[in-house]
């Protein structure tokens, strides 16, 4: 269908994935709960650090197209960060340890980590 | 989002989901595309989480992001959360958290909680329908048994439903987008519709992570907000997820 919601018939022999619909296979990694929670992510985010980093940016770009004075994420960096700290064990320090080694602000950091709750409404 | 839970007719489990998030976070006009699944992609992770070198759970997720949207706790159970919009939102408990009430538990460290520390396809149940959250959302759960697949659809305080697999009565699969399965889905965002029809077309004797995939693939289900699909099988412990893209024409949500 050419309009939307451009539906289209039940697709057939998708599998295994190919063409335009993928972009292609998801790498794994392991998470060793046995370490500190606060250095058991350094491995995967110094691997995804630019990646991160890119999509805190775009997430700042757009609170300041809203706030362009950027008092928007002004707040973020000095008022959720404290927040972390309220978080049950082991996600406080998980954050922490994201921060320390994305060189993301931690407020920043948690920001993206509340995401969710804050697009339920 | 897009999840369900379906049982062949040998009694095979499998869990499903199109991750699609990011609505009108910024409009890519060049790539034709939302700009934060774009930047969500390159982030997405499957992940092994050990303890003793043993596998506890298996996750896809954003590098970045400790809670859990997706999982399984390899022979025992699946779990997907699909976002559940609502006046009385997450934004609410957050206000609340902030001002220092925090007997609520923020909703993807639910589900992370709950694939860590369950022991059984019951026990994630309960305390999925039973945890008093920040945020409301509905939580796709599947089990190891024949029947052992639900969709609780919880406010911040309780479960509002608990919509099972029911084989003997026709009820082979369970599906949820966003919508209270009691309740139209938006008329402009009708992916419920779709997908079963596909599910049905499908039938119960030929549903499998083949079948899945192409019901996950079918526009609407499939449009500009989907990130990533996650295909699980609990008996065999198949975990697999690939990334997504829908080029036009496609639905923007």
């Amino acid at each position: 269908q050419f309009v939307p919601p451009y539906t289209e018939d039940c697709r057939r022999g998708t599998y295994p994935p190919s063409g335009p619909t993928f972009k292609g296979i998801v790498p794994w990694y392991k998470i060793n709960l046995d370490l500190a929670p606060r250095v058991r992510w350094n491995q995967l985010i110094n691997d995804k650090k630019v990646e991160l980093t890119s999509l805190i940016q775009v997430i700042k770009n757009l609170a300041n197209d809203f706030f362009p004075s950027g008092k928007l994420i002004e707040i973020v960096d000095k008022s959720l960060a404290p927040l972390v700290d309220t978080l049950p064990s082991p996600f406080n320090e998980e954050l922490k340890g994201i921060a320390d080694v994305s060189g993301v602000p931690l407020g920043e950091v948690m920001l993206f980590n509340i995401f969710y709750e804050v697009f339920t409404v | 989002c897009t999840s369900l839970v379906a049982e062949d007719n040998a009694g095979r489990l499998y869990h499903a989901r199109n991750l699609d998030f990011g609505l009108f976070l910024g409009w890519d006009v060049k790539n034709e595309s939302w700009k934060i699944p774009e930047y969500l992609r390159p982030l997405t992770v499957n992940l092994n989480f050990q303890r003793n070198n043993k596998t506890v759970f298996k996750s896809t997720n954003f590098a970045g992001y400790v809670g859990m949207l997706t999982g399984m706790r390899p022979g025992t159970f699946t779990l997907t959360m699909n976002e559940r919009f609502s006046i009385d939102g997450g934004y609410i408990g957050i206000i609340e958290w902030i001002l220092g009430k925090r007997d609520g538990i923020w909703m993807s460290f639910l589900t992370r909680s709950v694939l860590e520390n369950a022991t059984s396809y019951a026990q994630a149940k309960d305390q999925l329908a039973k945890t008093k959250m920040l945020a409301p959302a509905y939580y796709i759960l599947g089990g190891n048994q024949s029947g052992e697949g639900c969709v609780i659809t919880r406010s911040r305080t309780a479960a509002l439903d608990i919509w099972e697999l029911d084989i003997k009565h026709g009820i082979w699969y369970v599906l949820e987008t966003n919508y209270d399965r009691w309740k139209d889905p938006l008329f402009l965002d009708n992916r419920r519709i779709p997908a079963m029809k596909c599910m049905n077309q499908t039938t119960q004797a030929n549903i499998s992570v083949e079948t899945i995939y192409d019901v996950l693939s079918t526009k609407p289900v499939l449009n500009k907000l989907t990130t990533y699909t996650t295909l699980m099988e609990i008996s065999e412990g198949t975990f697999e997820s690939y990334l997504r893209d829908c080029p036009n024409p496609c639905m923007p949500w």
